[in-house]
Formats: structure tokens, sequence, C-alpha cells
């Protein structure tokens, strides 16, 4: 669903600026 | 004369084996973590703590598009509390590690493709 992705990539967002 | 006849075989006990059943709690879902893991600190490496590191990995392994549910988690981390569940979920969701599907109470690892 659309919920799956939206949330998939905000999650990998904050995984991005959590290694930063 | 004699008051206790039964007190010969009763009080010998030094037949029975000391605790040497290291085969029972044999760790099984934290394998492949690093066997030795110091329960006290409670952080290894990635600086998750060991809960968090139990949950992400139960996310990870669930091949379920929609993800594992939070009922599965608690289901197969039976000596885990539903609220330290909660915690770790919340934690590894905040951290970009897993995100919410279909609904709040299931969950999928970002890091797993």
């Amino acid at each position: 669903q659309d919920r799956i992705a939206r949330n998939k990539r905000a999650a990998l967002e904050r995984l991005a600026s959590a290694h930063t | 004369s004699k008051p206790q006849s039964t007190s010969a075989g009763g009080g010998m006990s030094s037949n029975v084996p000391p605790m040497m059943r290291t085969d029972m709690g044999n760790k099984g879902t934290m394998g492949g973590m690093g066997g030795s893991y110091a329960g006290a600190t409670d952080m290894t490496k990635n600086g998750l703590s060991g809960n968090q590191n139990q949950v992400l990995s139960l996310i990870r392994s669930c091949p379920e598009p929609q993800g594992i549910s939070i009922q599965d988690l608690k289901q197969r981390l039976s000596g885990i509390s539903l609220t330290v569940i909660k915690q770790a979920v919340e934690f590894l969701s905040n951290e970009g590690h897993i995100f919410s599907t279909i609904d709040e109470d299931h969950f999928k690892s970002t890091d797993s493709d």
C-alpha cells in the first residue's frame, strides 16, 4: 500500500540522518 | 533406641550433581550476534540493547510484506514484556531501522533489503 511505501521512505530518511 | 531410622537416607545428598545444565538455556535468538554479551551494560557494538537487537532481528527475519505484528513479537520473545518490546520498537522506529506498515502494530525493517 501507499502507507507502507511512505513509512518506509520516512524511516530510511531517519536512518540516513541518524548516521550523519 | 533408634528414634530416626530414616535419617541415614534422607540426610545424604552428596550424590546429587551440581548445576551442570548448560544445555538448557541455549540463547537461541541471540545466535550470530557474537556470543559473549555482557548483560549488565546491555549495549552491544551497534548501539542497541540486547532486547532491541532481538526485536530488530525478529523483524528482519519476517518475510511478510506487511511485516511482523507486535503480538507476534511478544509471542516469539516470551521472556520480554510487551512494554519493553514496545519501547524497543519505538526506539528502532525513531532510528529508522524499522517502520510501521499496514497499521501501528505491524513493523518491517528498512535494512533487510
